[in-house]
């Protein structure tokens, strides 16, 4: 087994490390670590002893899993992150979800800085089938957004996902630029947007873990999406993240092609930290 | 807060006067601590801190009137000793033309560092000629040839359908033109896609590029190791680009990215525009890794 080990006591430097090694980070394993130490159950064998440190995992990510609520359309998600972490990407895989489900979707390109940016998000429209706002060259992301939103309650679609630059969250001005395309939507109806989804790379480190503090300061994000998880990186960090800033984990991006999407499962995910 | 954590350490360190061995563990044990928050891999870290030891309980420690001082100057001048590249940085790109190859995982900053490069090397009056190979991604073609315009960099104008057709006549065209060197922009993909790294072995069999660059993104956590392990072993380069450096990501992937390695750090990214392109200063880099 993984542990060889025969005593509880023996098998903590070995979980320590399989923590530490998926990125769960220094402050979140410990509390793991202690958790399980409290729990004073008597484990016989390994399957007993990773039992239950699968149940005390579950239950960190559970703890912040909210129930889905009700809005009315359209249904409005912005994608926010720092750079290259895949929020294009996965708003095409969105699109393709709610398409599928038999919803009008309206992808919004209002990522007027990136080179070629406006133009990646409409090949990706054409592939599969979904209408996409272009944005003007230079056109201020909140204008953008405001367009997106009368468009769609004239043209009645039921879901409108909102692209945005990637930008660090170290960079003051970008964020304020970001807290101005919320406050544009907000401005056009209270309820807007439903869902703020930060998109970050399984592959990062602990710096996720400041750049969920900081986006979730700035714009009270309502959820995690966890790109690359098909590479060789665990994604540990989420625990942190759910220990220390509370956002839930909604999707997993799975590779490149757009059925590459999974809604989250905290028990998949735990189980695969075993693998 | 890795600033916070050293204050403390060497707080508590300072107080001692004369360090007895047990203090330099725990002394030890802290700042494996804080090498761990900067993302430093679990196994380097490891061994890192075993070869410290050594260093750190000997004379120059034990016996310094500012233990705690000497200790703190022993783990920074490892840590620099240990990032610094042997010999002096440089890019190579002799040939007729030179060839420098962009490798890495998808989203590290590959055609933005092409860019760059091209801009560094144009600033060293060489004119390169900057080649899109990336016919996944959508967009990515123009993404490389909007900013080469913007910049007034030399762009070569793709009408093949296979990369390896795209590179033999970029290179015959840089001859033509008296351009070099030829800068290839690759794909992102996997340590562990198989044929995606088929595809660049392939293209390094067929071109022999003089200078292959891996390009990581700075805030890479613990799997930096297995990604650098992974591009060694299969295709193999030559020295190694850390982006988004801007950010305040510690880069502890990069100390465990050259530990395994070997390979040289040679360039950093510190920001999105053809001129944000820094040599890499090892001690700058420990400092930040070790904040
Ligand atoms: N393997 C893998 N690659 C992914 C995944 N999601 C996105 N990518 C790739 O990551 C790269 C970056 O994706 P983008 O969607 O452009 O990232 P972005 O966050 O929009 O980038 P910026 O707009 O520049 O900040 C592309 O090569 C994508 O194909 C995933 O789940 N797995
Ligand atoms: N702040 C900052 N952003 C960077 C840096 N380097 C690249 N970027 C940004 O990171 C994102 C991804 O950069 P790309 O050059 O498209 O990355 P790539 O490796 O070519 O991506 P793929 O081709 O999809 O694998 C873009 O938004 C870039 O502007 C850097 O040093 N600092
Ligand atoms: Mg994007
Ligand atoms: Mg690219």
């Amino acid at each position: 087994g993984i542990f060889r080990t025969k005593s509880f006591n023996e098998s903590i430097p070995v979980f320590e490390e399989i923590l530490l090694s998926s990125d769960v980070g220094i402050t979140a394993t410990n509390e793991i670590i202690k958790r399980l130490r409290e729990s004073r159950i008597d484990y016989k064998t390994e399957e007993d002893t990773i039992h239950f440190i699968s149940k005390i995992l579950t239950n960190i990510l559970d703890a912040v899993e909210e129930k889905k609520r009700e809005t009315s359309p359209p249904y409005t998600i912005l994608s926010v992150g720092v750079n290259g972490t895949g929020k294009t990407t996965t708003l095409v895989k969105l699109a393709n979800h709610f398409k599928n489900k038999g919803e009008n979707v309206l992808l919004v390109a209002s990522d007027t800085y990136r080179p070629a940016g406006v133009e990646q998000l409409s090949i990706w429209g054409k592939m599969i089938g979904v209408d996409v706002l272009k944005s003007q060259k230079g056109q201020d992301p909140a204008a953008v957004a405001f367009d997106a939103i009368e468009s769609a309650f004239s043209k009645n679609y039921s879901v409108v996902l909102i692209d945005t630059a990637g930008r660090l969250h170290t960079k003051k001005n970008l964020m304020e630029e970001l807290k101005k395309v919320k406050n544009v939507l907000n401005k056009k109806r209270r309820d807007l947007p439903h869902d703020i989804f930060l998109v970050l790379d399984a592959t990062t480190g602990q710096n996720a873990l400041s750049q969920a503090e900081i986006f979730k300061d700035s714009l009270d994000v309502t959820g995690v999406i966890l790109t690359k998880i098909d590479g060789t990186a665990k994604g540990g960090i989420i625990f942190a993240i759910s220990l220390e800033v509370g956002i839930p984990v909604r999707y997993i991006g799975t590779g490149e092609n757009v059925e590459d999407l999974i809604e989250f499962d905290p028990k998949i995910f735990v189980a695969s930290l075993f693998e | 807060n890795i600033t916070t954590r050293l204050g403390e350490i060497f707080k508590s360190l300072k107080k001692k006067g004369k360090l007895s061995k047990k203090d330099v563990e725990k002394g030890l044990k802290d700042i494996r601590l804080a090498l761990l928050e900067a993302d430093v891999n679990y196994k380097v870290v490891k061994e890192f801190i075993e070869r410290l030891k050594k260093n750190a309980t000997g004379e120059r420690v034990l016996n310094s009137f500012t233990p705690g001082e000497t200790l703190l100057k022993v783990v920074f001048e490892e840590l620099t000793n240990f990032l610094s590249p042997k010999e002096k940085i440089e890019i190579k790109t002799d040939g007729k033309p030179g060839i420098v190859m962009l490798i890495g995982l998808q989203g590290s900053g590959k055609t933005t560092t092409a860019v760059k490069i091209a801009h560094f090397l144009r600033k060293k009056g060489k004119e390169s000629l900057l080649v899109p190979c990336d016919l996944k991604r959508p967009a990515a073609v123009e993404q490389l040839m909007i900013m080469a315009e913007m910049d007034k960099l030399p762009f070569y104008k793709i009408r093949e359908k296979t990369i390896a057709k795209i590179g033999l006549n970029a290179v015959s065209f840089a001859r033509k033109e008296g351009l070099s060197p030829v800068i290839l922009d690759t794909a992102g993909r996997l340590h562990i896609d198989d044929t995606m790294i088929d595809e660049l072995i392939n293209l390094k069999k067929l071109l022999n590029p003089k200078e292959i660059l891996l390009v990581l993104d700075s805030m890479t956590g613990q799997d930096a190791v297995n990604i650098g392990l992974e591009f060694q072993k299969k295709v193999d380069f030559n020295g190694i680009v850390l982006t988004k450096m801007d950010g305040d990501a510690r880069g502890g992937a990069a100390f465990s990215l050259r530990y395994v390695t070997s390979r040289p750090i040679k360039l950093i990214g510190t920001g999105e525009k053809p001129d944000d392109l820094e040599l890499f200063h090892a001690e700058r880099m420990t400092s930040r890794i070790l904040g």
